[in-house]
């Protein structure tokens, strides 16, 4: 309201809204749907040609190791290792604000975490995924503690410890949790035992239910299925001791002063395997990551009518 | 060649993987963004040039100042926030025809999209988040993002659209309509020393 944009009709602002959470909140277009729980601000479904996936999405971190590095088992967490205190993460926030803005081309909803975690989930009209655009940082280390933050979606697919994720320009690789498929495994670090690169796509499937969640990502990133049902990627990282694997620096950057912000993108697909309109999830996928990866290149100049022609 | 060759060198030394992963040191890392700024920049100008070879072959337009936004991460371009009327140019590297969305950070609070017709083409002013406008070293006046489709973009190929600010589009119609009033009124008094003044 204070930018007076719902006065302003001229950009396809006449739909344009700013409303507290209060009932739930759908974004979407006629063929996916994002629904976001009014009693918190967070993602309750995704709803992709008529069939309704409750999926619930949240910011937590990780609190990295800081240890002297003398053996094995007092290695820091730091640029080459990421070594967690514990399995379980720490929820960024319970309660996130949000605001919705709609349109005639994208309908987006406006998330803040905390002071340093935000997120616009969109929909653009005609596509057939939902964007999550999340901005982590400066991550805060007043309290002396490294944090490892990840996003999270969880499911009710029952994905049997599977988990699928490309690497490094190879194709897509099944990863089943806490298992290596070549010697018996007893993963003594068992979050990052189970975290592998995910070079564009990471995804679970649920074989029974013929469904299947997966995030496309715009960089490479670490990420993980560490229940049934869930995917979880790391945005960004911000320690305070050294691996002692040869950087010599505790992998905390700063610009102007202050810890780094991170700013990026997820597509998320969620639906039937099969897909729709004979085009099959993941041919949806890989028409999409080919799109991201080679997206067209803007320019901007001065110009006339005549050189528009 | 040579700034093309540059932006190999470029890319050959952030295949490290020190530069892949992170695993460099600060001043390391801050080298990395310095040559890749610089190299990028140098590549832009090939690129400028190539692009207005595709363009049309008149003198105006071989003459387009094509300038990128690097700075789209934290929602900055001078050039679309300091210009009230500008070009889009859009080129699809990919071989089949793709539609994309464009976000670009602008000032003001209402514009138009035009394409090579003169059609206006849907667009939507968008909020920038609040989270990005706290951010203390983004020197920008853009509050909103403009969002438009760039439909069936060409294979390997161009689009161009323009985007103007409602206000401004308003005030040049006013000045149109009031030039072709003084047109039509100097036809009135036609006079052959008319025609050579600069009007």
């Amino acid at each position: 309201n204070d930018r007076g944009l719902e006065e302003d009709n001229d950009n396809g602002g006449e739909e344009l809204e700013k409303v507290e959470a209060e009932g739930d909140i759908t974004i979407g277009n006629d063929l996916i749907s994002v629904s976001i729980d009014g009693s918190n601000g967070r993602v309750k479904s995704i709803t992709n040609n008529g069939l309704e996936i409750p999926v619930q999405q949240e910011f937590l971190y990780y609190e990295g190791v800081q240890g002297n590095n003398a053996e094995v088992l007092n290695r820091s967490s730091g640029a080459y290792i990421f070594r967690p205190i514990s399995s379980e993460p720490i929820s960024i926030s319970e309660t996130v604000s949000t605001s919705v803005h709609k349109g005639v081309l994208v309908e987006e909803v406006h998330q803040v975490f905390n002071d340093w975690v935000s997120q616009v989930i969109r929909v653009y009209k005609g596509e057939t995924h939902v964007e999550f655009e999340w901005l982590v940082g400066p991550i805060p280390i007043s309290d002396n503690v490294g944090k490892e933050p990840i996003t999270r979606f969880t499911t009710n697919f029952e994905s049997e410890e599977l988990f699928y994720t490309d690497s490094n320009g190879r194709e897509l690789l099944e990863r089943r949790r806490d298992y290596r498929p070549t010697w018996t495994a007893n993963l003594t670090e068992p979050v990052s035992g189970n975290y592998y690169p995910v070079t564009s796509k990471i995804l679970i499937r649920d074989q029974n239910q013929g469904l299947e969640l997966a995030v496309l990502n715009d960089r490479s990133q670490g990420g993980s299925s560490m229940k049934d049902g869930q995917v979880e990627i790391m945005v960004h990282r911000r320690l305070l001791s050294d691996d002692a694997k040869g950087v010599g620096e505790a992998l905390n950057e700063t610009a102007y002063g202050e810890g780094l912000l991170a700013r990026g993108r997820h597509f998320v697909f969620a639906g039937e395997i099969a897909g729709s309109n004979n085009v099959s999830l993941a041919a949806q996928e890989r028409l999409l990551a080919q799109r991201i990866l080679l997206a067209p290149w803007v320019f901007i100049s001065r110009g006339s009518a005549a050189q528009t022609r | 060649q040579a700034k093309i060759v540059g932006m190999m060198e470029a890319m050959g030394i952030m295949q490290h993987h020190d530069a892949i992963t992170g695993t460099e040191k600060q001043a390391v890392a801050d080298d990395y963004a310095r040559i890749l700024s610089e190299r990028m920049s140098g590549c832009g100008d090939v690129t400028r040039k190539a692009i207005n070879n595709l363009l049309s072959d008149s003198d105006e337009a071989s003459n387009l100042e094509l300038k990128s936004c690097l700075l789209l991460n934290i929602s900055l371009c001078e050039e679309t926030e300091s210009s009230e009327d500008f070009l889009v140019t859009i080129y699809n590297p990919i071989s089949h025809v793709v539609s994309q969305y464009v976000r670009l950070p602008v000032s003001g609070d209402s514009y138009t999209v035009t394409d090579y017709n003169d059609e206006e083409t849907p667009s939507q002013l968008v909020p920038i988040p609040d989270s990005i406008l706290n951010i203390a070293y983004r020197n920008s006046s853009a509050r909103n993002e403009i969002v438009f489709q760039a439909s069936n973009l060409p294979p390997l190929g161009l689009a161009t659209y323009r985007v103007t600010l409602a206000a401004n589009k308003l005030q040049g119609r006013l000045s149109r309509d009031l030039e072709e009033s003084e047109e039509s009124s100097e036809d009135d008094h036609s006079d052959d020393s008319f025609e050579e003044t600069d009007g």
